[in-house]
């Protein structure tokens, strides 16, 4: 049998591992059949939300045995041992872990879009089942790797090599794919989210810098890279350097070019009153890439500490890793004033988690005085 | 804190139709 990375004995996977959990409730929600890995985040976030108590109330909660094999996964009541779900392992399209809760999302079956819509397009409805356990993430690589372990057999059983199916996986091509990304949290998140009005003079500019957020990010928008000292932006109080600038006067500026964006800014000098909306975020980012091996390829390219490319679908573009920024740490190295062969050396050698801080390259340029900023 | 998602591979394989009642 294949060795497949994850937390369990391959042997034990295959009898059945027990962790211990607190059920904290069920809802369903109606999905594509395969949706896009940022509609799953959303999909769990909402169950999440749907399930979990707000702040400050009691939270409602079973404590639970969950029992993972390689050919299902069951919910049973920790005294009783009754089992209150079970679930075939090929039934449940994916679990998400969200810091102490998980979410086990297991297929139902097919409901048809009303006769209404145009296209009868088929519809699954997903049962989200909620739990809370410190161990969150170890038991969601459990199941992740109860997946592999039970796709390799399916493969093997149908005459594939489930190792050159790995290779393309690892490569990003498909399969058990990891998203790993605070940004949707982050964007999501509405203290994050502020609407500033500017007071300022007619004909005055608003004193910002703008450059784009790179191809990759979650957020396609215009990102403050400097703001103009003793202007009307600085003035607020209620803007800085790294924030989303999402929409000006309420016309939105995501997914515009940066040009575009920059014309919207031109085109309020005569106002005095300018309303922005913006999601507040720090200058820097930081990317957390899942390697495994050193020999799984990164997927994205440096050229001089700036990302020039990234492979869709591969693990650093899953990690949050952006095209155009400037790699500022590689797992808590300054690599600013580090020669390029270096930042090879360091990344090449970097697996398990990797963590990579970066910004703009453009609002580094401007922040160590290497350029000049255009305000507007 | 950060979301991870891990799908299950056999969900493209899965005839269209199948599920848990």
């Amino acid at each position: 049998l294949q060795e497949v990375p994850g937390p369990c004995d391959h042997e034990d996977l295959l009898d059945g591992v027990i962790f211990g959990a607190k059920y904290l409730g069920s809802t369903q929600l109606v999905s594509e059949r395969n949706p896009p890995p940022s509609t799953r985040m959303a999909q769990a976030r909402e169950a999440m939300d749907r399930v979990k108590a707000p702040d400050g109330e009691t939270q409602p909660m079973t404590e639970v045995d969950l029992f993972v094999s390689t050919k299902r996964v069951k919910v049973l009541t920790a005294d009783s041992q009754e089992a209150m779900m079970d679930h075939a392992l090929q039934t449940i399209s994916y679990i998400a872990d969200i810091g102490s809760v998980l979410v086990l999302m297991a297929r139902r079956r097919l409901a048809r879009r009303p006769a209404s819509q145009a296209h009868s397009h088929r519809l699954y409805k997903i049962l989200c089942h909620v739990f809370h356990s410190e161990d969150a993430q170890l038991i969601a690589q459990a199941i992740g790797q109860a997946f592999t372990v039970a796709y390799s057999q399916f493969l093997r059983e149908s005459g594939v090599d489930p190792n050159q199916v790995g290779a393309q996986q690892s490569q990003g091509a498909a399969g058990p794919g990891h998203l790993h990304n605070g940004d949707l949290d982050h964007f999501s998140n509405s203290e994050n989210c502020r609407e500033v009005c500017i007071e300022k003079r007619r004909g005055e500019g608003l004193g910002v810098a703008l450059v784009e957020s790179g191809w990759g990010s979650l957020l396609p928008t215009a990102v403050i890279a400097n703001l103009l000292h003793g202007g009307p932006a600085e003035r607020s109080g209620a803007l800085s350097i790294g924030d989303r600038l999402t929409a000006i006067n309420g016309t939105s500026l995501v997914g515009l070019s940066l040009a575009a964006c920059q014309a919207a800014v031109r085109e309020v000098k005569s106002q005095t009153l300018v309303t922005l909306s913006i999601i507040h975020c720090p200058p820097v980012t930081t990317a957390i890439i899942r390697r495994p091996h050193t020999r799984e390829q990164l997927g994205f390219c440096v050229e001089d500490g700036i990302i020039c490319s990234l492979l869709r679908g591969g693990i650093a573009e899953r990690g949050g890793v952006r095209v155009g920024h400037r790699i500022i740490e590689i797992n808590g190295h300054s690599v600013v004033a580090t020669p390029h062969a270096r930042i090879i050396e360091l990344l090449t050698e970097a697996h398990t988690e990797v963590h990579i801080k970066m910004m703009p390259a453009a609002t580094y340029r401007l922040l160590t005085g290497q350029e000049q900023p255009v305000y507007l | 804190s950060a979301l991870t998602i891990t799908v299950n591979p056999m969900e493209k394989h899965e005839e269209p139709g199948r599920g848990e009642e």
